[in-house]
């Protein structure tokens, strides 16, 4: 519940008319996007444990500590996934099952996407960050590449997928 | 990759020799747009006069009634693969785009990045993107009302009183919360985009929908805010990218074609939450 008040408090404060047009000042723009940003970092703590609530194994792979989420996938940029092997636990707010496109910025190279839930593996590709992206004034990333797989997800619900880098297949870097 | 053109089961996609991308329908045969980027320049008026303000954060007031082309044919390149299909096009230093076409999905979708705007010219602008199709639209086109209802507009009127505009490019703009909609009622067709923030919008010719996706401006209209909307980020004017998604058809079945666009405004708004965690070198995946 304390976690959640953040998030409460910033939807109320966004109510109002500067924040829903973008007529504020420039320094209240500032603190819109700090209380915005507050509330979502409480609100990954609180989907992280609902997670790991679900994931009744007791798996401690995920503790919440552990469980991150990527604020700049705007700019193609997370410090996550760009240089490791990592896992995916993708969760659908809609009531009805989505095919839904996941893109993850990563270093160029080969990768597997396997589906926890049976052990697959899912066919993805490797896409090319446009230059213009990678440009973009204060992007700190070291990604070149998105990896792009379709999850199929069910209602309201989650799945997980490990995405592994294969590196005797690198291609390499123009 | 030598291609000039992408596609799937439902669109073909290319670049003309003009830069403007052409978006053709497979299953409609008679439905087709083109795409490009353009700019206003931004009035700079004497805010002491009520007809003679500044454009600003509160109000868009173009110097001219037609906006500006960019000269330069867009360079671009196209990248293909087994799910997702992209070219990715820049029209200037500052305005590219990526036009993405997915297997088996029924959308197109143009994930655009604008900015810094360059103001050394010391004119504000306000950047626009235009979707031209074939349908006659006869004056109207639909607009969203917070993602509820859509609301029927048409080009130069109001349905309470005789208008006479006298700033026709503004005053055809209405705010776009998720959609904007034209039909033609004679070739039962009906061609739909939705946004993934809201903006302005119009549809200044029948058959087009423009749209406003980035603006930057140096003086302030006097309407409370006190500031010019020219924010900066590293030294620069802001970059900002966001996507359009093009969706359209035959609207013999009403039903489907509706079906299908809720469906796609439901998944981009409700998008799926991704986490990540890390996986230790060493450590074993987590097993199924």
């Amino acid at each position: 519940e304390k976690q959640l008040e953040h998030f409460r408090e910033a939807m109320g404060v966004m109510q109002h008319h500067d924040a829903v047009t973008g007529t504020e000042k420039q320094l209240v723009a500032y603190d819109y996007a700090r209380i915005l940003y507050d509330g979502m970092q409480q609100g990954t703590n609180i989907a992280a444990d609902a997670i790991r609530k679900w994931r009744s194994t007791g798996n401690s792979n995920f503790a919440p500590e552990q469980m991150h989420t990527c604020m700049q996938l705007n700019i193609s940029t997370c410090l996550y996934t760009e240089d490791k092997d990592f896992v995916l636990a993708i969760y659908n707010p809609l009531s009805q099952k989505v095919v839904s496109p996941i893109r993850v910025p990563v270093q160029n190279g080969k990768y597997n996407v396997i589906d926890l839930a049976d052990g697959n593996e899912l066919t993805s590709q490797i896409v090319p960050i446009p230059n213009s992206v990678r440009e973009i004034p204060g992007r700190k990333s070291t990604s070149t590449h998105e990896l792009v797989f379709l999850a199929s997800l069910p209602p309201l619900g989650y799945k997980t997928y490990t995405v592994k880098r294969s590196s005797e297949n690198i291609s390499p870097q123009v | 990759v030598t291609a000039n053109s992408i596609g799937n089961e439902f669109y073909n996609v290319s670049v003309d020799e003009y830069g403007q991308v052409v978006v053709e329908w497979k299953k409609q045969k008679d439905m087709e747009l083109t795409q490009s980027f353009h700019y206003y320049d931004a009035m700079e008026g004497n805010n002491e006069e009520f007809r003679n303000r500044s454009s600003g954060a509160y109000i868009f007031r173009p110097k001219n009634t037609s906006a500006r082309n960019f000269v330069n044919s867009a360079s671009y390149e196209v990248h293909t693969g087994p799910l997702v299909e992209e070219i990715h096009q820049c029209v200037t230093d500052w305005i590219c785009q990526v036009i993405r076409v997915y297997s088996g999905m029924e959308y197109v979708e143009f994930d655009w990045l604008v900015g810094p705007i360059p103001v050394k010219d010391k004119i504000g602008k306000e950047v626009v993107t235009r979707y031209y199709s074939n349908l006659n639209s006869s004056g109207e086109f639909y607009t969203d009302s917070n993602g509820r209802e859509m609301l029927k507009r048409k080009r130069n009127y109001r349905p309470t009183w005789n208008l006479e505009l006298e700033e026709p490019i503004s005053g055809n703009y209405y705010p776009v919360t998720s959609k904007i909609s034209l039909k033609d009622d004679e070739k039962l067709l009906k061609l739909s985009l939705l946004t993934d923030r809201a903006e302005g919008g119009t549809s200044m010719r029948d058959g087009e929908i423009e749209m406003m996706i980035h603006r930057r401006l140096l003086k302030d209209d006097a309407f409370g805010v006190g500031e010019a909307l020219n924010e900066s980020a590293f030294g620069e004017g802001l970059v900002v990218r966001g996507s359009h998604y093009i969706i359209g058809g035959s609207i013999q079945n009403l039903d489907e074609l509706a079906v299908k666009e809720k469906t796609l405004a439901r998944q981009l708004l409700l998008r799926p939450w991704t986490f990540i965690q890390s996986i230790e070198k060493n450590s074993s995946a987590p097993t199924p």
